[in-house]
């Protein structure tokens, strides 16, 4: 464990509370895409199924389950609670684009051909890319609430700062895993539009809007 | 290679 990792995570786990709270207070989920919330959901129970058998840490354990637990809740209240709110004319990007290429790719390229290790695969492959239905509904609708901009600032800054600790790891321990560094580095090259508009509206007060 | 199969991040 190094700073930049545990400020990633703890980037990611402000992320998630931030979505869940803007979410309970607001009693709406306006402006958020399902869809990438469900791929989210995918990529947690599928990454953290080792939960079940493989033992890291108590911190490692319970991030997971917290992970886990928290991307349920938030599909929970999009689809069951505040289902009124959910803008799904605005959520319509094609996740099967996604979801089949990352299927094939972690068939593909992979450390092992073996159950989990697939599943682990095509989780950081789907992590990488399961922001897009979110940034499109964005672009789509032209705005973002300032809420939702703190949300996808904290949310892509946890592989960015992910990007800085497997750098330290590299140097100081040797450590390269080749597929989470490109996937990750796809990941937050993703953000690096919505980073630049954050940084020059948002922080100034400004509501996120895009040019027509 | 260092340890890719323990997948000790999140």
């Amino acid at each position: 464990m190094n700073i930049f990792r545990l400020a990633g995570d703890i980037a990611h786990l402000l992320a998630v509370i931030i979505l869940l709270l803007k979410i309970w207070k607001s009693r709406s989920c306006a402006g958020i895409s399902g869809r990438s919330q469900l791929l989210f959901a995918i990529v947690y129970t599928t990454r953290y199924l080792d939960l079940l058998t493989n033992f890291v840490s108590i911190y490692n354990s319970v991030m997971k389950v917290v992970f886990i637990a928290a991307s349920y809740a938030t599909l929970y209240l999009m689809y069951m609670k505040f289902k009124a709110t959910y803008d799904h004319n605005h959520d319509t990007f094609r996740i099967e684009f996604l979801l089949i290429p990352v299927t094939a790719l972690a068939l593909l390229v992979n450390h092992e051909f073996s159950v989990l290790e697939i599943l682990w695969t095509f989780s950081i492959y789907l992590e990488s890319v399961a922001i897009l239905p979110q940034l499109f509904m964005v672009s789509k609708t032209g705005e973002a609430e300032s809420i939702t901009s703190h949300y996808l600032f904290a949310l892509g800054s946890y592989r960015a700062l992910y990007l800085l600790n497997w750098i330290y790891r590299y140097y100081f321990e040797g450590f390269f895993d080749p597929i989470a560094v490109v996937a990750g580095v796809v990941q937050t090259v993703l953000y690096c539009d919505f980073f630049y508009l954050y940084i020059t509206k948002v922080l100034k007060g400004k509501k996120l809007s895009l040019p027509a | 290679y260092g340890n890719e199969h323990e997948h000790d991040e999140l």
